[in-house]
């Protein structure tokens, strides 16, 4: 599951 | 980190950078939507709060503080040092009319129900829609200067680019991020008649954008 911990994106 | 992704960022950039070069040079912001603006200093408070929880990279890092601190340097532009100059009268867009189903819909759909999620959640959703002011105003007042529309290609060529990573990312690394490719898509979408517009006047040497 995707969470905001892992995104890089801006 | 990929070319699109990379290219999207340094047009985001660039965009900013238009914007406020133009309200500093001219002294004016005439024709720039302030609720625009502050819609987009909303957007990156609440997306960058794990500027102090997370360490992601130098260039993360260095690209949230920027983005924050050029957005907060346009508000302060256009309501504080060169307010005698903000035409309030046609920025008549009903900000609550975006905000309220925006709260709603984070609420609604995020990826966990923890403060930070929804508030990452709201802030893209809400990028979906900041620019709708600022389309508002030029539809209103029937044109835009050469310059603002130039801010305006870039923001549109920032989000393309965005779509153009997602793509590129889902066939490299299976990567897919549902909240932000459907809200992605979507902000794109608000561009496309604009960039019609950019693409038939403004490049083709008219000083100002007026409206058919």
């Amino acid at each position: 599951e995707s969470t905001k911990t892992d995104k890089d994106e801006l | 980190m990929n070319v699109f992704r990379l290219a999207g960022d340094v047009s985001h950039l660039v965009a900013i950078i238009i914007l406020l070069l133009k309200i500093w040079r001219s002294r004016s912001c005439a024709g720039i939507s302030g609720k625009s603006q502050l819609l987009f200093a909303l957007v990156f408070t609440t997306r960058y709060l794990d500027l102090f929880t997370v360490y992601i990279s130098a260039y993360n890092t260095i690209m949230k503080v920027v983005f924050l601190a050029l957005s907060y340097a346009t508000v302060y532009l256009i309501y504080m040092r060169f307010r005698n100059t903000y035409d309030s009268e046609n920025d008549s867009f009903r900000v609550e009319f975006l905000l309220v189903p925006v709260i709603g819909l984070s609420f609604l759909e995020h990826y966990a129900f923890t403060p930070m999620e929804v508030l990452w959640t709201f802030s893209i959703f809400l990028e979906a829609v900041a620019i709708m002011p600022q389309l508002f105003m030029i539809t209103k007042t029937g044109e835009a200067e050469s310059i603002t529309t130039h801010y305006l290609f870039f923001l549109g060529l920032y989000r393309a680019l965005y779509i153009a990573n997602w793509v590129w990312r889902y066939h490299t690394e299976g990567f897919f991020d549902q909240i932000a490719v459907v809200s992605g898509v979507v902000q794109t979408i608000f561009y496309c008649d604009f960039f019609y517009l950019y693409v038939t006047k403004v490049v083709q040497g008219r000083s100002k954008m007026s409206l058919p």
